[in-house]
């Protein structure tokens, strides 16, 4: 129940936080 | 005309019937009565707008008027409604596979005599085709829609908003008559069909505004739908303070049917309602940081 | 009454309408037209009714044409239809609309060319787009008016008029032909029977508004949209990934794209949280009227 809006959001976050990351090595 | 249909059918109209009818009668009007800069049309009859035409989905025992469609404006005689009819009948067909044509609708105060012999033409397409008489005239009194659904025995499933009248089968004077009857009906809508009536009603701005006029205007329609809600508590309220003064007479179904209403809150209080609320919530408020993060990200970006 | 005078057709108007229209020049004339008023009722229900189907049908001649999700050059045929007069609408046909389920209001590239074409012949002649799934979603009406420049027109750079979300794989198709179009603005008119109507219609249909839930009718949509938004995000990681050095050595205009890739992203997902918000919003305070109700 909800398994595409969960999978969705699970992208969303693992995408962020990638984002963040590359964000991050590039002010170092 | 009998009082009531006894057919069990039941019908539903969504307000793009009632609409289109208003619309294809107002030009009928505007046309027979020219506007004259401004003043208001004199005190000549209305036009009598007949469209033979309605696209209904039928569903077992309900039927749903979703749409209609005209196909002649000057009153179809019974020999040229089967041939426009099927002209129509295979245009939607060919679109809208599950819709069929289910009746007719026109316009005016009561059904007439002639409107039988329309009505009777039409069952050759439908073997108990559906009649919708919609009353173009504005009385602001009234609180009901001014429209009525006649339905036939063979098929008593209408769904318009309109009066639903059903024909049945008389002997009158020795001679087998059909006759029309009301049927009741109910307004369906679709969401989407919802907001766009609710758009155009109060003429809200398509455009997307800010997020404070969104938020506006969607506080504001569920703000008009308490209000009415409100008002009809108060109403049953102040009938039921009546009632228990002796100013009225005691209505032991109404009395009943109150009683039943206030059992049956609250709504909604098993533990699966919580956890499926709880877990909705918690999904607005996972999305919502997200969102969050995801500005607080392009905020840093920028800064780099 | 003035809003019923609207409805009276007055050929020698119309012809001037036609006149009017084919003398303007290629620069945009979206004042000349944006008083043509459009019944938003009958677009917004005909298109909203046949959302399925990706209905398409005609403005102002024929009431119910409808063909099932084509706008090709098919319609060039569809649109000759004279059943119009038939049935006592004597209006001309003023342009023809479709719905985009979920994909936003924006002309595609063959809605551009069928657009241009029929430019040619008959004017005036405007083209409307409505996105009955995003109307759900934001609970307000998606509907756009668009007309086309002439072909090989290149028209002065205008500040973008309204963001709004496009999905990762109809981007390039919107992006290539977005310049060869203009939108109107869309005025709406009500007859005076169509106004009573309303109002009685709302002592019925309020019931649905109040019952009605955004967050759990449109659950498809929206998991859609948060992926979309998702592989938004991974084409802007990869682009800033492979621009590791961007800070020393990335021209000022990357730097800019970069940048206005990652704003587009934040206004999708603020997009997507206040119709979540609004949503949860209706739940609470349904939850509160009748739950909180003890014996």
């Amino acid at each position: 129940k909800g398994i595409k809006k969960y999978s969705a959001i699970d992208k969303w976050s693992t995408q962020l936080k990638s984002l963040n990351l590359t964000i991050t090595n590039r002010v170092c | 005309m009998a009082s009531s249909s006894s057919s069990g059918l039941t019908f539903k109209l969504h307000p793009l019937v009632i609409l289109n009818i208003s619309d294809h009668y107002t030009r009928v009007k505007s046309q027979s009565q020219p506007p004259q800069n401004g003043a208001e049309s004199t005190a000549s009859p209305l036009p009598r707008v007949l469209v033979a035409s309605s696209a209904f989905r039928g569903d077992g025992r309900s039927r749903s008027s979703t749409a209609s469609s005209s196909s002649t404006t000057p009153p179809p005689t019974p020999s040229t409604v089967p041939s426009s009819r099927k002209n129509r009948n295979s245009v939607n067909k060919k679109v809208f596979p599950n819709y069929y044509i289910l009746g007719w609708y026109s316009t005016g105060s009561e059904a007439e005599e002639s409107d039988m012999q329309i009505h009777k033409a039409l069952m050759d397409i439908n073997e108990s085709p559906v009649y919708v008489l919609l009353n173009p005239s504005i009385n602001h009194t009234q609180k009901d829609l001014p429209a009525t659904i006649y339905e036939s025995v063979a098929n008593t499933f209408c769904s318009c908003g309109l009066i639903n009248a059903t024909l049945e089968l008389h002997v009158i004077d020795g001679i087998p008559q059909l006759i029309f009857v009301r049927s009741s009906y109910t307004i369906e809508t679709v969401e989407a069909e919802r907001i766009s009536v609710d758009h155009v009603a109060h003429l809200k701005p398509s455009d997307g505004g800010s997020a404070a006029t969104q938020l506006a205007a969607h506080l504001t329609g569920i703000h008009s739908a308490i209000k009415m809600l409100n008002s009809r508590i108060r109403v049953l309220h102040h009938y039921l303070l009546a009632m228990q003064k002796g100013d009225i007479p005691c209505e032991n179904s109404l009395l009943r049917q109150v009683s039943s209403l206030l059992r049956r809150l609250p709504a909604i209080e098993s533990e699966k309602f919580q956890d499926d609320f709880l877990m909705e919530y918690n999904d607005t408020l996972l999305i919502t940081y997200l969102a969050m993060l995801t500005n607080c990200s392009r905020t840093v970006a920028g800064l780099v | 009454s003035e809003s019923d005078a609207i409805f009276h057709y007055d050929e020698a108007a119309q012809a001037n309408n036609v006149l009017l229209d084919s003398t303007r020049c290629s620069d945009s004339t979206a004042e000349k037209v944006s008083s043509l008023a459009i019944t938003l009722r009958n677009v917004t229900f005909e298109c909203l009714r046949s959302w399925r189907h990706g209905g398409l049908d005609l403005l102002g001649g024929n009431v119910s044409k409808v063909k099932n999700d084509s706008s090709d050059m098919g319609l060039a045929e569809f649109l000759s239809d004279e059943e119009g007069g038939q049935v006592g609408r004597l209006e001309n046909v003023v342009g023809w609309y479709h719905s985009h389920p979920g994909y936003g209001c924006w002309l595609s590239g063959i809605d551009v060319s069928t657009q241009m074409l029929n430019q040619q012949f008959q004017e005036p002649f405007l083209a409307v787009v409505i996105d009955p799934t995003r109307t759900v979603s934001a609970g307000k009406v998606e509907i756009g008016a668009f007309r086309t420049y002439p072909e090989g027109y290149k028209p002065p750079d205008e500040p973008v008029s309204e963001y709004q979300t496009i999905p990762l794989n109809k981007i390039e198709d919107f992006g290539v032909h977005c310049k060869q179009y203009y939108s109107l603005d869309i005025t709406y008119f009500k007859s005076s029977l169509d106004c009573h109507l309303l109002d009685l219609l709302w002592n019925k249909y309020w019931v649905n508004t109040l019952s009605s839930s955004p967050l759990l009718g449109n659950k498809d949509y929206v998991a859609g949209q948060i992926s979309d938004l998702a592989e938004k995000l991974e084409q802007a990681e990869n682009q800033l990934a492979h621009s590791r050095f961007g800070p020393l050595i990335a021209p000022p205009q990357r730097k800019k794209e970069e940048e206005s890739q990652i704003a587009k992203i934040t206004k999708d997902s603020a997009k997507i949280t206040v119709e979540q918000v609004h949503g949860l919003m209706s739940q609470v305070i349904k939850d509160t009227l009748f739950n909180s109700v003890r014996q």
